[in-house]
């Protein structure tokens, strides 16, 4: 597969490291209202390098901090690591295999790291324009959005086509 | 550039055309560049007609058939350039048995090309998955990974 | 019951007359995607005096008048009623009973009834006004919209406690 | 008039805190008037911490948990000023079976003062209905009445 493992750690509702091997056929993921599966999705979206709090359902970045229960205190980072197999180079990087990092301070202070080596925010997002995971991602579907292509006006549109030519 | 956005658009209507006959099971579907703000920047119209209807515009079709339609033009630009991985967060809610079975046949089609991961509350979907993973908040506040049912014994066609 | 009866004929994708008798307890409407659920929901909001033809998700008032099928023709004009037991006195008009009718026809002319008597669209919104079914109906919640109140700002949200004032 | 506004809006307030405790089984609810445009037209804030939770905005909230913390609002508002009739078109489409239980129960609760009419595709929710239309198109393109279900042997919880 092409995303081999995902790590999340102190992002939203994922106190504790959880790590997602992912396997040959499409993955389900099941569990009741509020569980974190939502948080999943954004845990991707947030680790490809998006800069919109907003369509994170966050009102600020830090927001996505883990930020306490009844039991557990607030943690002070999230970190998101996401681990892709490239041995047939549709990353346009040497390496057969890529894991990238993002990690966010209560400060504020955020880190970007390729294969464990710090890099910026510009190299992570360059490595993807090419997949349809660029800039306006056509494949990650948000909830209650599936109707978004059918309710946007003609001109919005036009993105989507230009992100796939 | 502009030609390499008019090969794009011509591709892919021709995809959505197919894959609404295919979804719809019969119907039409295609999709139309229009005079936007400039010559240079067309908007995109989309029109629908499911099977045995003559809809006026788009925005009279139901929570269902829209959902649908937006499927169809996902899978449109995937067969013009998959992606290598897509995720669906309850694309399904709306749809009713015979469309959820449909929808996950499609999806089924593009499994070797792309890498699915659906978030689902349907049962019927998730026959159809080969891993499943279970999310569970025992511990009020924190998420925790239940269990994961490799290589489910999915039931061959 | 408050209806008692609903009658759709030509209304979106109600070709034939169609009587609906409503009883005590709730009642649930089912049935396949574009069957026809909503446009009841429509319906019903458009007999109360809806005058915004987006929120009936038509471009333009006339596109509620049955367009056509494959095998039948458009029809020339659209017609609800819908009849509502009064014996509690809820609405601030003498009779047991009373009906109100809603008509439109190709050419946009539009006709309102109370119990069979032409009347104005006023004489229909006056009843209604004190019932939750006025003017921001919060008791009619549309497809997809269910979150419309937390998703709003919070000046938005004034007009329902306004209503239910 | 402001005493009204006032009043109505301490009554749905205390109303929303109760129904909130019921339907998500603990947590607490709360509504505050913000400073909106002008000291006469103030906004409304809605506070929800859903049991074992510390969110910092509604807005981190779940698909399901926005739609229930909706249904909340709006039956406090019916506890306040009951309307005589409602129509939800699949309001319990993101609800997962357990809240698709607590809010039917919570509906049946009401069933007393408000006519309702539900449309719906969860087999849960028809158990509850008194009365059940099914709508079809046979005939591509128009909507029938397929049958009448009067008085379901509804069980008695
Ligand atoms: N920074 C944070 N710290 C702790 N918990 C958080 C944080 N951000 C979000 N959450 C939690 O995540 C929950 C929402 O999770 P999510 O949206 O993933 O649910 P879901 O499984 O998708 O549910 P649904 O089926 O209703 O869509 C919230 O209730 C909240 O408790
Ligand atoms: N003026 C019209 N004339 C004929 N048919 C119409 C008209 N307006 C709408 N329709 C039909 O109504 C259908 C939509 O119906 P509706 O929205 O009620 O479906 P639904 O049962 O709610 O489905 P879902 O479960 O997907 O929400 C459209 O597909 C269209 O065929
Ligand atoms: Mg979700
Ligand atoms: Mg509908």
């Amino acid at each position: 597969p092409f995303f081999k493992k995902l790590t999340i750690f102190g992002f939203k509702s994922f106190a504790e490291k959880t790590t997602f091997k992912f396997h040959e056929g499409f993955t389900a993921i099941v569990g009741p209202n509020g569980c974190g599966k939502s948080n999943i999705y954004d845990a991707i979206r947030w680790v490809l390098g998006e800069q919109n709090s907003y369509l994170l359902r966050c009102p600020s970045m830090t927001n996505v901090i883990f930020n306490g229960s009844a039991d557990q205190k607030p943690l002070g980072v999230a970190e998101v690591s996401l681990t892709i197999g490239n041995s047939s180079k549709i990353l346009p990087i040497e390496f057969n295999e890529v894991t990238i990092t993002r990690r966010l301070y209560r400060s504020g202070e955020s880190e970007y790291l390729l294969n464990k080596a710090p890099c910026r925010l510009k190299d992570i997002t360059h490595l993807f324009l090419d997949t349809g995971l660029g800039h306006s991602p056509y494949s990650l579907i948000e909830q209650n959005k599936v109707d978004f292509i059918v309710n946007s006006k003609s001109q919005e549109r036009r993105a989507i086509f230009e992100e796939a030519a | 550039s502009k030609e390499l956005f008019d090969k794009t658009f011509a591709e892919v209507s021709t995809n959505f055309t197919a894959i609404v006959k295919n979804l719809f099971e019969g119907g039409t579907g295609a999709l139309k560049l229009t005079n936007g703000a400039s010559p240079q920047e067309p908007g995109v119209e989309i029109s629908v007609q499911p099977p045995g209807k003559r809809l006026q515009s788009i925005s009279l079709l139901s929570g269902g058939e829209k959902a649908l339609v937006s499927i169809c033009l996902l899978f449109a630009i995937f067969l013009h350039k998959p992606s290598p991985f897509c995720v669906l967060d309850e694309i399904d809610a709306s749809l009713d048995e015979a469309n959820v079975g449909r929808f996950n046949k499609l999806l089924n089609s593009f499994a070797g090309k792309t890498q699915f991961i659906l978030i689902t509350h349907n049962k019927l979907t998730i026959t159809y998955a080969s891993t499943l993973y279970g999310i569970t908040m025992e511990v009020p506040g924190v998420s925790k990974l239940l269990s994961v049912q490799l290589e489910k014994m999915v039931n061959s066609e």
